[in-house]
């Protein structure tokens, strides 16, 4: 593992704790898309299903739970426990315009034709869009709270430092695989609309607001 | 099918 992974991996731990903590903190759910967050859930449900038939690492498999048990943790949270501080009316994005079509991708084109794969690659198609939610939600009430912008550039770090790092085992190791780094560089193009917004104006303001 | 490298990854 070389520091690019390690330090991506770190980043969307932090990201994901920081989502948590927030809702948790402030006992509310504004301004946070639970749709995202189930998208997110089902990421991490349909990769990590190798947890039942393989064993890798012990770093590996606690990453794995760790990652599974926030993203359930949040969606509880989110439709549960802080159900009335939930913003239902501007979380509007239609998510089957991206399951249905990402599912139909993953049959598509995919490395091996079988349940554990099909699903696998699912989730790395899954999960480069899965923000899009929350990023329309953002961009209709045309502001978000500084921790959530935290959160988002975490997020957004994590997958272009995993793009460092298979450049990297590229170079090093010969190492690449079409279906994660195409599906890498989307999700992390999709960031950069708000990376350039919060380095530009998130700089000691309490809240970011998104033209539209 | 994709390597053990990738599912190595999170």
């Amino acid at each position: 593992m070389n520091i690019f992974r390690l330090t991506g991996d770190l980043s969307h731990l932090a990201a994901i704790i920081i989502l948590l903590l927030k809702i948790w903190k402030t006992r509310s759910c504004a301004g946070i898309s639970g749709k995202s967050q189930i998208l997110f859930a089902l990421v991490f449900t349909s990769r990590y299903l190798d947890l039942l038939t393989s064993f890798i690492s012990l770093y590996n498999t606690t990453m794995k739970v760790i990652y599974i048990g926030c993203a359930y943790a949040t969606v509880y949270l989110i439709y549960a426990k802080f159900k009335a501080t939930y913003d239902g009316n501007h979380d509007t994005f239609r998510v089957e315009f991206l399951v249905v079509p990402v599912g139909g991708l993953a049959f598509l084109v995919n490395h091996d034709f079988s349940p554990l794969e099909i699903l696998w690659t699912f989730s790395i198609y899954l999960e480069s869009v899965a923000i899009l939610p929350q990023l329309f939600m953002i961009s209709k009430t045309g502001e978000a709270e500084t921790i959530t912008t935290h959160y988002l550039f975490f997020l957004g770090l994590y997958r272009a430092l995993y793009l460092i790092n298979w450049i990297w085992r590229f170079y090093f190791e010969g190492f690449f695989d079409m279906i994660a780094i195409v599906a890498g560089v989307v999700q992390t193009i999709l960031y950069c609309d708000f990376f350039y917004l919060y380095v530009t104006k998130g700089e000691g303001r309490s809240q970011l607001s998104i033209p539209t | 099918e994709a390597t053990d490298s990738i599912k190595d990854e999170l």
